[in-house]
């Protein structure tokens, strides 16, 4: 049958949530055990911060959709923390393969590597779902507000630290649709365009200690 | 993932990239 922009939505959709069947809203048992080997175990704060999240998303989405839409909220909620699980361990395999290490205290007692990650997989669930109507220029649906950077004002993240983790997600998520990725890429062009360029960005403090740390490598002319 | 143009090395990650050892 012929592709229509309705047909590519719910194929997107589907596809998502199938790709999530098995998946829990909880940390899987590979999860617990990188969790336990931690110096300090990040378990309680990373359910605390998922809960936290959870109710500051199901508000915003209910005040920009409708408040008649709050379950939406709370069932696209839920599938973002499914993907961000699912990524997460595929994240820290790769890590462990690559680093030879299963201590990911560090990185797991990150607040805003979590939030950046939920951030990211929420993106993704906001994208499949708003799809055909963007794609196509519509605009009928109320979801067509929650494109990108809203996630990034809900969560008050800073888009440097959202851009961080683009890549690792891409890389750690490969049943991730060539749409999808395309739609991440824009997110990361967007952000290296304009979004990281605001007064409170944390890449001014960067670019300042890189400047401290002495002649490494020159920077280009600001022109180029 | 073709048309995205990844640019961290291999000997780089998300430990890296959020200041982890």
């Amino acid at each position: 049958p012929p592709q229509t922009p309705i047909r590519a939505a719910m194929n997107s959709i589907q596809q998502l949530r199938g790709g999530l069947t098995s998946a829990s809203d909880q940390p899987s048992g590979n999860l617990i055990v990188y969790f336990k080997n931690c110096t300090v175990d990040p378990s309680e704060e990373i359910t605390k911060r998922v809960g936290q999240l959870g109710q500051i998303f199901c508000q915003k989405f209910a005040e920009a959709v409708g408040q008649r839409c709050e379950g939406l909220g709370k069932t696209r909620f839920t599938l973002g923390v499914q993907l961000h699980y699912k990524v997460m361990e595929s994240m820290l395999k790769s890590e462990e393969k690559r680093l030879s290490v299963q201590n990911f205290s560090k990185l797991l007692n990150n607040a805003t590597f979590h939030t950046s990650l939920l951030a990211s997989a929420l993106e993704v669930v906001l994208a499949t779902y708003v799809g055909g109507s963007l794609k196509n220029g519509g605009s009928e649906s109320p979801e067509t507000d929650l494109c990108f950077p809203w996630i990034l004002d809900v969560f008050q993240l800073h888009a440097f630290d959202f851009y961080k983790v683009i890549e690792s997600f891409i890389k750690a998520e490969p049943t991730l649709k060539h749409d999808m990725i395309e739609h991440l890429g824009r997110c990361e062009h967007q952000i290296m365009e304009s979004i990281a360029w605001k007064a409170d960005s944390p890449l001014f403090e960067l670019l300042r200690q890189s400047r401290e740390e002495g002649p490494g490598e020159q920077a280009e002319p600001p022109a180029t | 993932s073709q048309d995205y143009h990844f640019g961290l090395e291999d000997h780089e990650g998300i430990s890296e990239l959020f200041d982890c050892d």
